[in-house]
């Protein structure tokens, strides 16, 4: 009895048991119980308090701990839900979810939506999207004009900003990524498929089947 | 006239999106 759950009883805060989370989300228990040593191993790799910093999601991303990029900032903190400048089990799991192959495209449209709104506006503005696609040429190394990246944006908003007020609602995203569904290819991870084989679990859980 | 790329297929691209590297040992 004590035996098996004597390394068990050290949980990291924010630690929520995988039942209650495999019910609200998209996750079985084992799965979230894989997701949880993955989350061991990012969340122990610098600061070893359990909790996943900037820096351990950075060196699990790239395999640098200062490597700076927008994107990944902004996937950080909508996966911080708890807006306490660390990612925790919970926020990993649930944020993981919307990644899940099986998720509703609508929830998958929504948290991309969000991604983008860089500044928490409401809307995907011109100024946001033009940020976003210097920060994607920067990382590329690629260099072009601004007037090559005000015609990218332009064109973009021309599809996109169906009422012409210069920023894109929730719903001008909602029709313009479902009338594109390559734009969303990055909001599915098919890992997430296989995340038992990969990090397999070998603690038993004896409140799984109850 | 040669298409335009779409910004946020672009944006699809970036590294800092591709979290399938957290799944790698």
């Amino acid at each position: 009895m004590g035996c098996v759950s004597s390394k068990e009883s050290k949980r990291p805060p924010g630690y929520v048991d995988p039942n209650i989370l495999a019910k609200e989300t998209t996750f079985s228990v084992n799965e979230v119980e894989a997701l949880y040593e993955l989350y061991k191993k990012i969340s122990y790799s610098i600061f070893k308090d359990g909790l996943i910093h900037k820096e351990e999601f950075q060196l699990a991303l790239f395999r640098n701990s200062n490597k700076k990029n927008l994107f990944a900032d902004r996937i950080f903190d909508l996966f911080d839900l708890k807006r306490n400048g660390v990612i925790d089990f919970e926020g990993f799991v649930r944020s993981l979810s919307i990644f899940h192959p099986d998720t509703p495209m609508a929830e998958k449209i929504a948290f991309a939506f969000r991604l983008y709104d860089l500044r928490g506006t409401g809307f995907i503005e011109r100024e946001e999207l033009k940020e976003m696609v210097l920060a994607i040429l920067n990382e590329s190394e690629l260099l072009l004009s601004d007037d090559a990246v005000e015609q990218i944006v332009d064109q973009t908003f021309k599809q996109a900003d169906m009422n012409d007020d210069g920023k894109i609602d929730p719903n001008e995203w909602k029709v313009f990524a479902s009338k594109n569904p390559a734009l969303l290819k990055n909001m599915t991870l098919p890992y997430l498929k296989d995340i038992t084989m990969a990090f397999p679990s070998f603690v038993l859980n004896s409140g799984a089947s109850d | 006239r040669p298409s335009v790329m779409n910004a946020f297929e672009l944006i699809s691209t970036s590294q800092g999106l591709n979290l399938g590297t957290l799944f790698e040992k």
